[in-house]
């Protein structure tokens, strides 16, 4: 448990990065391991030790910080709120990536990001998407342009929901 | 391991029975505010025996039962049937295709099914837990919930790396 | 003050059932009074004897229903993402209408609602700012389309904000 | 009562001094992921004699002064002033124009000032109370935070009454 904890920490905090440093066009991002106690960090936060005894003990914490190309090393609370659903989304994908759900169901996680965030996230989305089955509810018509079928929902007059069904084939031709 | 296909009846403004066949692919779900699209994420959430009433919208079994209107009287009882191809032999179970049924009344109980067979819950649990669909906090994203991921406490985030282990 | 509160809760109360009406095409919403300790209401829980001395005394709440046209009476949490967003607007609205503040920033209040419902709330929108003045924030083209002068900002290499004006004529005429 | 201009100085992203002109209709205000644009809001919040780290997103004052780059060395304070037209002598001041100054030190000291005249935080409060503006919880509705308003306690959400009564 604690040797697969540490490789599966590694690759990570290693795919956190490079989702980060993807959506983000360069900047820095990290998962750092913590050996601290739930009242803050101990002389040892590097967490040296808990890799030294390859064990996330129940003290073990996992920060994370985050610097966006050509910014200053930032606290999260700083991030504004399209940068922190990108930061949040790309350690969703690095989980996602290091033990590959078989499915994964995301609810308007592009509410907040603007035209070329989309465009990076759905990039990532379509990649991962080969080995993880996505359900995606969005309003955002990028995101919409990469689903291979969309269900279209309304609500009707009895306040029954209604459900038609649509391939993306046909949604593009009526564009 | 997928998704085949999600049949909701009753489930909140799923009045009647309705089916979602999922391909392989990225499946969109759009529609007006409202029309019933996080229902459909609560719905899977909730046959895979999802407890918590915040998470599912529902502080008690009644709120997740369609309610009615002056146009379509209520249901008394909820089902979703959540159909898996197990082709690969991922799930631990000796069928390719695998069938997970969650009723639910208006006084609260649940009844759990596997392949139609009464089970408990903690039978869905450990069936999952291979998976660590149920318990995984990344399998699901809810509505407004993204950033959560970044606001937990560092264990709690450990936690999350310790269900990807 | 205690009368002044009876006069202005009326008000507001009944400008929320109309801007709730106005941006749901129907349905209804109330405010109502409610004696109650924190630990919950009280026998009165009509807010009957709070009305008859005119008194908001410390222990009377104000609370709040929704219920969508044709729908049954909701919780709050049974509501959609974009039917809270909405239904929040239009306690704000009343507020705003009830007392004008001189201005109101809105930071991406409209990002969860449709196109329909970014149609009724810039509608909203129009009519209260002959009133107050509107800083509004947001990446909704309907929202930009009523705005009477626009700023863009954008993020420079050296981490510094940048800021170009445009009054909304120019944006039109190179749409 | 209306706000005429908004001069930024060193408050977070706005590293030099930067100029908004604000007429009496609709502003609108867009760009980007992280260009700048909400902490446009929170200067306004702040000259207004905000305290809370919270709403303004910056814990110390430090958060809220730019931090600097390595193409831009940081600013050593932040200075935001708000114009007003109070031609309609709506502000209890005897100025058609009242500007609102705020200055602020890596060392976390605050100066506020009133047409230059240097004043304390609670003048700036007694000023805006009039307006309600300052304690309003409706004035200034930050990201994410438009359904708090749905979530308060009912004693809370009467407080909000009392605001505007
Ligand atoms: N038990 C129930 N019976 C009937 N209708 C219900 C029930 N529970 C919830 N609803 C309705 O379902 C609607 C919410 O659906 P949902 O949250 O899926 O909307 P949505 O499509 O995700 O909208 P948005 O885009 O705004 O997020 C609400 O209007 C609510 O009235
Ligand atoms: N003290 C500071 N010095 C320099 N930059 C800062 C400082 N504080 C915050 N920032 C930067 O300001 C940016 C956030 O700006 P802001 O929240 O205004 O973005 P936004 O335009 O509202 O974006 P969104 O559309 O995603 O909400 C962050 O990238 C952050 O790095
Ligand atoms: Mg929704
Ligand atoms: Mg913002």
């Amino acid at each position: 448990m604690s040797k697969r904890f540490e490789t599966t920490f590694e690759t990570v905090a290693s795919g956190f990065e490079e989702y980060f440093q993807a959506f983000f066009g360069g900047g820095h991002a990290r998962l750092t391991l913590q050996q601290g106690s739930p009242s803050g960090p101990s002389p040892d936060s590097s967490g040296e030790s808990a890799k030294r005894t390859g064990q996330a003990s129940q003290n073990t914490g996992v920060e994370i910080e985050a610097q966006p190309p050509g910014k200053r090393l930032q606290n999260m609370a700083q991030l504004s709120g399209g940068e922190k659903a990108l930061t949040a989304v790309a350690l969703l994908f690095a989980l996602l990536q290091a033990n590959p759900s078989p499915f994964c169901v995301l609810d308007e996680v592009d509410a907040m990001l603007d035209e070329v965030n989309v465009g990076r996230f759905v990039k990532a989305l379509q990649a991962l998407s080969k080995k993880t089955q996505f359900i995606v509810i969005t309003h955002n018509r990028g995101t919409i342009e990469v689903a291979d079928s969309i269900y279209g929902v309304s609500m009707g007059p009895d306040a029954a929901s209604r459900v038609i069904s649509m391939r993306l084939g046909d949604v593009k031709a009526d564009a | 391991m997928y998704l085949k296909r999600l049949d909701i009846q009753g489930f909140k403004s799923f009045a009647t029975r309705t089916t979602f066949e999922f391909g392989q692919g990225i499946t969109a779900i759009v529609g007006p505010n409202g029309s019933g699209k996080s229902n459909i994420a609560d719905a899977l959430r909730w046959v895979l025996g999802e407890q918590s009433g915040r998470l599912l919208r529902a502080r008690k079994m009644e709120d997740a039962i369609f309610a009615g209107s002056s146009k379509r009287q209520r249901a008394d009882k909820v089902e979703v049937t959540l159909t898996l191809d197990n082709a690969d032999g991922w799930l631990p179970l000796d069928f390719s295709e695998v069938a997970l049924t969650r009723r639910g009344y208006r006084n609260g109980d649940s009844e759990y099914r596997i392949n139609r067979k009464r089970v408990r819950l903690r039978d869905i649990h450990e069936l999952l837990a291979k998976a660590s669909v149920t318990q995984s906090s990344y399998a699901i994203i809810g509505q407004g919930l993204v950033e959560t991921v970044l606001n937990l406490r560092p264990d709690e985030r450990r936690h999350l790396i310790e269900e990807a282990a």
